[in-house]
């Protein structure tokens, strides 16, 4: 925008805004500071706790992160990609019984699944998102995990104004901790004598239909259908997983080799992979 | 080659024929689009459309479009429409009627529902390869999801998780309950 780039002074910035949820914490830098306008930019900072979950939310413009610590695994959903990530065939699925309670433990038998392609993380990674593609992060590794990621909201992609947008698919990502419990640092009120008109807005898509729509576009009772809008939910947009997440995904070289000589190890290790790295 | 790509460029496509629908489905409609891939002019202007049907109380499936801003017109019939914003406020939650025009932004979720008769339009959309995402479906992104993300999610058993990724067969367009039950009693 006109004028945006008219700068005099630059300053090293802290985080503005500040959202707790039950499994972590983002923290917002201020987009209508002058410096991220004149870059049509904007930046935030995700903190996982272990075995916490980034609920699966898109956002207007397309963007990078980067793994500052930890490991996790992270999925991309994208429109028309079918679930390549499966475990056993039907017909694998007969022949079960004992042998598969041996193989898969106390879990009795193996959870059967498909999805997308899921990818891990570890410190040092860059991953790119594009615009309006839902992701989702889960922290599988036994110390935070904390990503930094900037938006582009000047990129031709997104089609709305330069604020950033977050659109969650689950929970309720507003209401983690009181209020989201934002900081708003003197920064925010010197430049705009309000705080929170550069803060980031984000909610559940699915709040927004109608309770009665969804259970029948879901073939679901109404019950279900308000646990996809994130009625009566207080863990923000970052959640703490009970059990450590069954998210089917293929082995390290190394495990494969041991898979391949027979070592098998129960499912549901380290991260819901298969086999232990 | 000036001459080669826009003086002699296909600029027509009839997207109106239910024969040359994309996505058919006899119980609940139809929808076609036309896109750069189709007629390749439009990745000049970096537009494309759409036009669906849905048959009486059938469902188009709250979905979002991924890359372009959609306006709508509907062309007859009424229906409903519910469109959402970021913060999961209903931006629009009402009728819509033949000669309306609802704009739904880059991103926001939309549903749309044929009321008693059904329900047509033609949406025009400003990407010339605009691509949509769906929250429910056979391609839905709920459905690319590992079951033990949507259990925890939305706090609902695994079996469950499972149940709703994969109640819906259909892509888009839903034959609605109400629709099955009154055709039922006819």
């Amino acid at each position: 925008q006109q004028g945006e780039c008219r700068i005099d002074r630059i300053e090293t910035r802290e985080p503005t805004y500040r959202f707790e949820a039950e499994g972590g914490v983002t923290e917002f830098w201020d987009h209508n500071e002058q410096e991220f306008r004149c870059a049509g930019v904007s930046f935030h900072r995700h903190t996982l706790r272990r075995n916490s979950l980034l609920l699966p939310y898109y956002t207007t413009a397309p963007s990078l992160v980067y793994v500052l610590q930890g490991r996790g695994t992270f999925g991309h959903l994208v429109p028309g990609c079918p679930e390549t990530y499966e475990s056993e065939s039907g017909s694998e699925r007969e022949g079960g019984g004992e042998q598969e309670r041996e193989r898969y433990g106390e879990m009795g038998r193996r959870f059967r699944d498909r999805h997308q392609k899921v990818g891990q993380l570890r410190k040092g990674d860059i991953v790119a998102s594009p615009a309006g593609i839902a992701r989702w992060v889960y922290n599988d590794g036994d110390e935070e995990l904390v990503l930094v990621a900037l938006e582009e909201t000047s990129n031709r992609a997104n089609q709305l104004d330069e604020n950033p947008r977050s659109f969650y698919l689950a929970g309720n990502p507003r209401s983690g901790g009181e209020g989201g419990q934002q900081r708003q640092r003197e920064s925010a009120f010197r430049h705009h004598g309000q705080g929170g008109r550069g803060q980031p807005e984000f909610g559940n898509v699915f709040r927004g239909f109608d309770a009665q729509w969804l259970s029948e576009i879901f073939q679901v009772d109404e019950e279900t259908a308000r646990k996809l809008q994130g009625e009566d939910e207080n863990r923000g947009h970052i959640i703490t997983v009970e059990r450590s997440l069954q998210v089917l995904s293929p082995p390290h070289r190394g495990e494969e080799e041991r898979y391949r000589r027979g070592e098998r190890r129960q499912y549901g290790g380290r991260g819901g992979s298969s086999w232990g790295n | 080659g000036l001459e080669e790509t826009v003086c002699s460029a296909r600029v027509k496509e009839n997207i109106d024929r239910p024969s040359r629908a994309d996505v058919y489905n006899p119980e609940a409609g139809r929808y076609s689009t036309v896109n750069c891939f189709t007629l390749p002019i439009l990745r000049f202007l970096g537009l494309s459309a759409g036009k669906g049907v849905l048959h009486e109380n059938a469902i188009m499936a709250p979905h979002w479009y991924t890359n372009a801003h959609s306006i709508v017109y509907f062309t007859r019939g009424e229906g409903r429409a519910q469109v959402v914003n970021h913060r999961g406020e209903a931006v629009f939650d009402g009728d819509v009627n033949e000669g309306q025009v609802l704009v739904v932004p880059h991103n926001f979720a939309v549903v749309k529902r044929a009321a008693g008769r059904r329900l047509e339009w033609v949406e025009f959309n400003t990407n010339h390869d605009a691509m949509i995402n769906t929250l429910a479906g056979r391609t839905s992104a709920l459905r690319g999801l590992p079951a033990d993300v949507v259990a925890a999610a939305y706090q609902i058993p695994r079996e469950e998780a499972q149940r709703l990724k994969s109640s819906r067969r259909e892509t888009f367009l839903f034959q609605s309950d109400a629709g099955e039950r009154s055709r039922r009693i006819a």
